[in-house]
């Protein structure tokens, strides 16, 4: 069978679909000073996974605040840079109307995945700290 | 009550995938 960090080259999805490749990517991206997107983007997957229904309308709505507060608000922040004004906007919209949909952030993860996928990624699978692990 | 970083940090987690 492909050693697991063999699979991890082979696509971002391979490697976030691998506990072990999640927390190398991390440390990696924690180095180069950009953690906070793949907290994002898993942020946003998790956001999608909350069915809405009467029972947690009031945690979604803390949640999706949550997200736009930490990430997306402060226009310096790595994630927010990344991140398409309109983009920004519909979802501050959202958030400011309160219209919490479970999609709310798929455009805006779009975006970021597409970014690791042509940048941090490729890095990743040359960096020192994925050859040494190798 | 939660704390927004607790709330961040466990929609964080449900999204990983588990340790196989």
């Amino acid at each position: 069978p492909t050693p697991p960090y063999l699979r991890w080259a082979e696509s971002l999805h391979s490697l976030l679909d691998d506990q072990d490749g999640i927390n190398l990517f991390r440390t990696f991206l924690k180095q180069e000073d950009c953690a906070d997107l793949l907290d994002f983007w898993f942020a946003c997957s998790g956001f999608r996974k909350l069915e809405p229904n009467n029972s947690n309308e009031e945690k979604r709505l803390k949640l999706a605040k949550a997200i736009y507060k930490k990430y997306i608000l402060d226009n310096n922040g790595i994630v927010s840079r990344q991140i398409k004004p309109a983009t920004k906007s519909f979802i501050k919209d959202c958030v400011m109307k309160q219209q919490i949909d479970p999609a709310m952030f798929d455009q805006a993860q779009t975006e970021i995945q597409a970014m690791m996928e042509e940048n941090t990624y490729p890095v990743f699978l040359k960096s020192d700290i994925y050859l040494e692990y190798t | 009550i939660d704390s927004e970083d607790d709330l961040l940090q466990e929609c964080i987690s449900s999204a990983m995938p588990k340790k196989k």
